[in-house]
């Protein structure tokens, strides 16, 4: 099903790019 | 933008409506999406749960933030060295480029929600695909209903720090919340997943 790794890295990619800013405001 | 690019979008937005607007410590939701799996073995039309998306909010606390990472230095090396390679990746491998949140400590609910986005249930199994079969919602409050409840996943997730783990059956899939925090069941919870997930809405 090529919807799924692609929902998938798109989720990594949101988290990943968060988990920096959550870091550098705290 | 694409249909698909469309639904992701909204996926996220959904997710994080439903988690700013609940007004309680929650760490994260997850959309378990539904697909059919037609190269089952036995031939059947077989539905499974995958991952459709998620929204990572972290602990407020930083009390428990701090409880919630101590994992020893063996384990802690392990995850920021997937988190580099995931970065790395992620990045279209421009290796070499030095990020500070390569180095941070990579807690416990963080890892949990990371490990979720590799996974994915059969109907009727696990939390997710016993909350979908019945079209129930699964409410787990305190570490004891975690461990007792017998699912794999809810032991995992108290192993991880978390306290509470809920899963509410929508039309295409399953909503699960997580918090490292206690929260009781409140159909405010539930309500606002129907009105989200549902489209009779």
């Amino acid at each position: 099903i090529p919807s799924v790794p692609q929902a998938r890295k798109a989720s990594l990619a949101r988290f990943l790019e968060k988990r920096k800013e959550r870091l550098m405001s705290a | 933008p694409s249909l698909s690019q469309f639904n992701e979008d909204t996926l996220q937005q959904r997710l994080q409506a439903l988690i700013e607007s609940a007004g309680e410590g929650w760490t994260y939701a997850i959309f378990w999406q539904i697909s059919h799996d037609f190269e089952s073995p036995t031939g059947d039309n077989t539905v499974v749960l995958g991952w459709g998306d998620g929204y990572y909010k972290g602990e407020e606390d930083k009390e428990k933030k701090k409880k919630s990472s101590n994992s020893n230095p063996a384990e802690q090396e392990h995850r920021k060295r997937v988190i580099r390679e995931l970065n790395s990746l992620i990045s279209g491998g421009g290796g070499g480029v030095s990020d500070e949140s390569n180095d941070e400590e990579v807690t416990d609910t963080e890892w949990f929600f990371l490990v979720s986005m590799t996974q994915s249930f059969a109907n009727g199994v696990g939390l997710p695909g016993e909350s979908f079969l019945n079209s129930r919602v699964i409410w787990l409050s305190g570490s004891g209903a975690l461990t007792g409840s017998g699912c794999e996943r809810a032991s995992q997730g108290q192993i991880y720090g978390l306290q509470t783990m809920v899963c509410i059956a929508a039309e295409n899939g399953v909503v699960e919340l997580g918090s490292s925090e206690v929260i009781s069941q409140s159909s405010d919870l539930m309500d606002k997943v129907n009105s989200l997930f549902n489209s009779n809405n």
